[in-house]
């Protein structure tokens, strides 16, 4: 409150021109639309509650949440900790990092219709569609990953979904392919020993998308950078957008995986891209488009000679 | 040449696999950090050529939503350039700073033909304050959609108009840099 309040204060007495923002009590539902895409939030929680777009309805839930790192001592096997070369959680399912209702802020205008969502002081996130689109973008920002209590932890982004996914979902391939087909606790080439590590043994490198889909929906997730992503049940997809852990993995780095800036822990801001279309339709073409867009990102130069 | 050769020397050094994954010791991932700045520094350069004037900058700190241009100037212009083969709908979100006395901001934003723009400005999200480091005075974000066809580059206008309107002492406030607080709670007091 010290370092934020007057700025919060600050804040409080300005007033944007063009579109409204103003706090709103976790407890009302609210739908949000651009005549392309419509979101829900859900009332209570004040959660990602559904999606729809060109009349496919999807019930979603998405939240940010946290594994902690499995500590460790540097030896090889019994006490090797989740570090830069492996994730290794304690748990095998994250928690949430709150469990309370978000506090939310609503912008909404002509252009551009967002929901700021706070979980913590240190893990928020923007809900944001544009008019004239069809995807529901996410913007994190996660940091500094507190560490005072001794544990290591690693944030995820979680969606839950009503779709049968059948323990199967498609990572991207920069374009190459038309994506890789991943099956929970399972490998082609050899066979996996079941439940040694849950969680990890399910894990991804995600580079450009990552879908779920059964008959009636397929739902993709476009990323702005590599993270690793898995969908430990039906229907979910997790990608991990930030990790600090105190222990080395003893693979090698002979550090811990704690990158500080000025003093505290890194903090970082990202984006997915939610796509919902039917599955192997024109959708999908949009998606792989929208792919090649989030790669070549624009580049932008400012002048202030103000000479066109 | 010697200038994009640097970013191309050092993108190569950036594909060592430690590099794309993380796995090097702090001091390693540091300087990977050091080698791709002053090779974005020096790419930066030939792109402002091609845009026909040195004064082009780079803004680097806009991911954490601060720049210098943006927040300082009541005029400025952005060039925007897509590097893909497709036409994109690139929503700029340019950090701008509002008087925080209770100044409505109101920007207008113009093509190179002189159209306007639709624009909004909207409060940044509280917790972009929180980043550790950023020293941005902006409490707003201006954005538009830039629609650039494919490798292609368009320029847009940007005025603040409140900034017009409320005559030289205040303009001269937001066109430059206040040098410190004091300096600045006189302005606003005059304002």
């Amino acid at each position: 409150d010290d370092v934020l309040g007057s700025k919060l204060e600050m804040r409080d007495s300005v007033q944007s021109k063009k579109g409204k923002e103003f706090p709103v009590p976790p407890h009302e539902s609210r739908i949000f639309t651009n005549g392309l895409i419509n979101f829900t939030l859900d009332g209570g929680s004040g959660l990602l509650s559904s999606i729809e777009v060109e009349g496919i309805k999807l019930n979603v839930k998405q939240e940010l949440m946290y594994y902690i790192g499995h500590p460790g001592n540097n030896s090889e096997f019994e006490f090797r900790a989740s570090g830069a070369y492996i994730f290794r959680p304690l748990q095998q399912s994250p928690s949430p990092i709150t469990m309370s209702p978000v506090s939310l802020v609503y912008v909404e205008g002509d252009l551009v219709q967002e929901v700021h969502q706070v979980f913590d002081s240190w893990a928020t996130q923007v809900l944001r569609i544009y008019k004239g689109r069809k995807d529901l973008e996410i913007e994190w920002q996660v940091g500094p990953i507190p560490v005072e209590d001794g544990f290591g932890r690693e944030i995820v982004s979680k969606i839950t979904t009503d779709i049968a996914s059948q323990g199967e979902f498609i990572t991207g391939t920069n374009g190459r392919e038309e994506g890789i087909l991943r099956k929970r606790d399972f490998r082609n080439d050899y066979s996996l020993e079941e439940n040694y590590e849950p969680a990890s043994q399910n894990y991804y490198p995600v580079t450009s998308s990552v879908s779920i889909e059964d008959e009636s929906a397929r739902l993709s997730v476009l990323v702005d950078r590599a993270q690793g992503v898995s969908s430990l049940a039906d229907g979910e997809l997790e990608l991990m957008v930030h990790r600090r852990l105190l222990d080395d993995d003893a693979f090698g780095v002979d550090e811990p995986l704690d990158e500080t800036a000025f003093g505290v822990g890194l903090v970082a801001r990202g984006r997915h891209r939610l796509f919902l279309t039917a599955p192997n339709d024109l959708g999908t073409k949009a998606v792989r488009l929208a792919e090649k867009t989030e790669f070549y990102q624009p580049l932008l130069m400012f002048s202030n000679e103000t000479k066109l | 040449m010697q200038r994009l050769n640097d970013l191309r020397n050092f993108i190569g050094i950036m594909q060592h696999h430690d590099a794309v994954t993380g796995t090097a010791k702090q001091h390693v991932t540091d300087d990977y950090y050091r080698m791709i700045h002053l090779g974005i520094e020096q790419a930066i350069k030939v792109v402002a050529k091609t845009l026909g004037s040195e004064n082009w900058s780079y803004c680097a700190l806009l991911n954490i939503s601060q720049c210098e241009i943006t927040e300082y100037s009541a005029a400025f212009d952005v060039a925007v350039y897509n590097p893909g083969s497709q036409a994109t709908d690139f929503p700029v979100r340019l950090p701008i700073y509002a008087d925080p006395a209770g100044n409505d901001p109101l920007y207008e934003v113009k093509d190179s033909e002189g159209n306007i723009v639709q624009s909004e400005v909207f409060l940044l999200p509280f917790s972009v304050h929180n980043i550790p480091g950023r020293t941005s005075r902006a409490l707003h974000q201006l954005v538009f959609l830039a629609n650039i066809p494919g490798l292609s580059s368009r320029t847009f206008s940007v005025r603040n108009i409140a900034a017009d309107s409320v005559g030289a002492i205040v303009k001269k406030w937001i066109s430059y840099k206040v040098v410190d607080e004091a300096e600045e709670n006189m302005i606003v007091k005059r304002y």
